[in-house]
């Protein structure tokens, strides 16, 4: 498995629509201060089901729908990823696999699996299949590290206890 | 409980250790339970030796030793739960030219694992790429570009 | 106690929104008392907007642009504080080359005031300095040596 | 007022003698990682009269003092530094002034004053008239930006209100 396609819909900073497709194995993304980097992470926790905004940099989730003031302001925002599932380690009988979450100025989430609607519970389930969740220490956060590195020992140990 | 927690901590503890070496070209990195008799009750020391020096606990070394300290542990942990994706945004900001430089050839070799997403602004970590993406924001929204991997990155 | 407080943080707020002006080519900062009638009962918030973008509260930027705003209201505080050197370790980690350049600018330009002193691993901001020392450590201990301003800065 | 020169004996990673002759306006400090480059910055704190070991990221006083491994441990650390004191900023009536501090493997500190013992009463009050303290605002230390950019409304207030 490995995520083939990004799409971002009003998302943040990303007004309008972007498509990144990604190799399967070493991809850079570079840029200046400010330019959108780290909502492309936002962007895949939101997907992933991800429903605490902290970890999004926002106070509130329909902060997450592009505003880019002077009246450019969007009223749905919306991602979706494209995973290979060649190995179909996702457990559905499809090569490709695309899950997809809409948000709205009211704050309401739909998700979507293979274009129809589904619900959190069940992405979440097919997800941790494969071993996908949205707060898993395969997303490292900007300033994550740092954090990580300032652990007393008996912190090191809780957050090893509760990993294995 | 403890029978499985000791077994995933062996583990981990020898990825961290090869992952160490592989980073600093040949240092010593040790995971220690405080208390082995009764691990739950101690915590987990970090302890560190770089080549040319003496070992020690990973609180008494730099800035940038604790980074590369972290991002072995991190890689080790990654490697015990194996994801098929991994996601870092720049966890490479206070290392030097040497320590990104083999940063990004052990990311490349695990690599060909699992895919990894890395955000960076080094042009030494850009050069190893299997494909770059450049992001801007000409002014009222941002905007991505795959880049062509022979231009000369112009930072 | 709060007359001399307002005074002050008037001070700090002037320096604050020209030095982020400075560091940002015509950015705008601002430093606001949530609650201007009782001062002390609130907070302070920092709102911050780069060129072509809008105003937003710094909690809501982008990693280099809080940092951006963080130096800003640091140096603002030291303008305000005015002591006759200043020591300043990695503040520009996060920083891509543009920012980084300002920043040297800024540095450069107060440095005719006061003292500063500045570890970086910047090549931009080397090239802007007075002077350079080489930190190294060949094996044993630590060592230091002025490198000559004309030489090419190999990382 | 300006620092003229830093001379570090057998403090942290600086075996042996280390000499720095600064610059009066813009000086930059870089090398690799682990080289020394803040162990010079805890050398000044420590000559300022910093008693907190934390700050200059030691458990004890003691491990200030130089230790290469393999039996190459010092027994005492000294530091000292000189300032310009043409303006007279400092209330004494000379032109260039040096402070030092040494440490031992007891954790005794001497301090001096133009060659002379003084104590570290008399040295803080005489460079706290010139605005030099051990904890100032004037020391950024490595990673206090990012934790100072963290800070709620609330502690930037406090933090204000402590420095007014
Ligand atoms: N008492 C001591 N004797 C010898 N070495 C010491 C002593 N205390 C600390 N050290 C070592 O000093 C080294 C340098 O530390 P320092 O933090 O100054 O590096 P740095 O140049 O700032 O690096 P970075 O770029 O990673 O921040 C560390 O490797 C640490 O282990
Ligand atoms: N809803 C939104 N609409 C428009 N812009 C937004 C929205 N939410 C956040 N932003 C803006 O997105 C910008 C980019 O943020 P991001 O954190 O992705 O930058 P970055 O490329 O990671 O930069 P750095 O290198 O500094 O970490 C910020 O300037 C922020 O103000
Ligand atoms: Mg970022
Ligand atoms: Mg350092």
């Amino acid at each position: 498995t490995h995520l083939t396609r990004i799409v971002l819909k009003n998302f943040k900073s990303f007004g309008g629509v972007t498509r990144l497709n990604l190799e399967r194995g070493f991809n850079v993304i570079t840029g200046p201060n400010g330019s959108g980097k780290s909502n492309i992470i936002d962007a895949v926790q939101f997907v992933l089901g991800e429903v605490a905004s902290r970890r999004m940099r926002a106070s509130d989730l329909t902060e997450l729908i592009y505003d880019g003031g002077g009246g450019q302001r969007a009223t749905v925002a919306q991602v979706s990823i494209s995973l290979d599932n060649s190995d179909r380690s996702i457990p559905i009988d499809k090569p490709l696999v695309t899950i997809g979450r809409s948000i709205d100025r009211r704050g309401n989430s739909k998700y979507f699996l293979n274009g129809k609607r589904t619900s959190r519970r069940v992405l979440l389930d097919l997800l941790g299949m494969a071993g996908i969740s949205p707060g898993g220490y395969n997303i490292v956060l900007q300033g994550a590290a740092t954090r990580l590195s300032d652990l007393t020992p008996q912190e090191r140990m809780a957050s090893l206890k509760e990993l294995i | 409980k403890l029978e499985h927690f000791m077994k995933a901590f062996h583990e981990i503890c020898e990825s961290f250790s090869s992952i160490f070496s592989k980073l600093t070209g040949g240092g010593e990195g040790r995971l220690e339970l405080q208390r082995p008799e009764s691990p739950f009750s101690g915590g987990v020391d970090l302890y560190i030796q770089f080549p040319g020096k003496p070992m020690r606990l990973a609180s008494g070394a730099s800035g940038g030793e604790r980074s590369v300290a972290t991002i072995a542990y991190l890689l080790a942990i990654q490697s015990f739960l194996k994801a098929p994706f991994y996601f870092l945004d720049e966890i490479d900001a206070h290392l030097d030219s040497m320590n990104v430089s083999r940063l990004a050839e052990v990311l490349r070799e695990r690599s060909s694992e699992a895919q990894f997403i890395v955000i960076s602004l080094k042009d030494v970590m850009l050069h190893r790429a299997d494909k770059i993406y450049g992001v801007f924001n000409p002014g009222d929204r941002s905007r991505v570009i795959a880049l062509p991997m022979t231009i000369e990155v112009v930072s």
